[in-house]
């Protein structure tokens, strides 16, 4: 048995926004510790990491581990049938082959129930290793949507380089070139706004814009992002849930032939 | 831009 109630059902549907893109269909894992998800795109070379924390829900029941895949797509057309308003709880019975989602008006003049069918899905769960990251930015998440955007309409990839100067995105394509350099910035009315750059040492990487600009489709979930780097590893792109866990996204390099 | 490599080549199989 599983029951699982948000009282921000909102949420929900902003964390399905940020992964339908990269993802069809995945396996969303149910223990004590949380409701989680790992996923790759089809062409793997983008991986996200779910997880929202017991803790974080009014009320979370879940009798044993529980894996039930969805078509994601699918699971937001239902999702979208929510007001943003509305408490949404996910229910399931053990040994059945659907997830029931139940959407409850804020003054509970409006129940409503939504049985979606689950799937088999074969998924790889990766072991991510822990790593020390030569440089860790942190700066407003629609700051670094906007440069996503704003380089792609440039060129395919950037060059994210970490340096004491500052964080600079660099790409070029057919029309020209571009740079956008983002130094340090703790000076700031509100921490949110603030760019903060720890650096062991300098490290620049290049990555397909095109997957970036699919994870900036987590920008409505955090303020802030948080951008890991290290040579030789993926990238982490990660946007914090307040009070309930987190989306992480990796994605692997572009390497010199 | 360099050759895409993939995740499954940094992380293992669980």
């Amino acid at each position: 048995m599983l029951e699982l109630r948000l009282v921000q059902g909102s949420l929900l549907k902003k964390v399905l926004d940020a992964m339908r893109e990269l993802v069809n269909d995945a396996n969303f894992d149910c223990s004590a510790t949380g409701f989680s998800l790992q996923a790759m795109d089809s062409s793997h070379v983008a991986l996200v990491a779910l997880l929202l924390r017991s803790e974080g829900f009014e009320h979370y029941r879940c009798d044993r581990n529980l894996s039930m895949g969805m078509n994601l797509n699918n699971m937001s057309k239902m999702l979208r049938c929510a007001g943003n308003d509305d408490i949404i709880t996910i229910k399931a019975d053990d040994g059945t082959d659907s997830v029931t989602f139940m959407f409850e008006s804020p003054n509970q003049d409006k129940i409503a129930d939504f049985e979606m069918k689950l799937m088999d899905i074969d998924s790889e769960h990766l072991g991510i290793p822990d790593a020390e990251y030569q440089a860790i930015v942190r700066m407003p998440s629609s700051e670094f949507a906007r440069i996503c955007k704003d380089l792609s309409s440039i060129g395919d990839t950037v060059v994210i380089s970490v340096t004491k100067e500052g964080v600079k995105f660099s790409t070029a394509g057919d029309i020209g070139t571009a740079n956008i350099v983002c130094r340090q910035n703790k000076t700031v009315d509100k921490p949110e706004e603030a760019t903060i750059i720890e650096m062991q040492e300098p490290v620049s990487l290049t990555f397909a814009l095109r997957y970036l600009n699919s994870f900036t489709k987590a920008t409505p979930l955090s303020d802030t992002v948080t951008i890991s780097l290290s040579s030789e590893l993926p990238v982490v792109v990660e946007y914090k849930i307040a009070e309930m866990g987190y989306i992480r996204y990796y994605l692997a390099p572009k390497i010199e032939e | 831009g360099g050759k895409q490599s993939t995740i499954t080549a940094f992380f293992g199989q669980f």
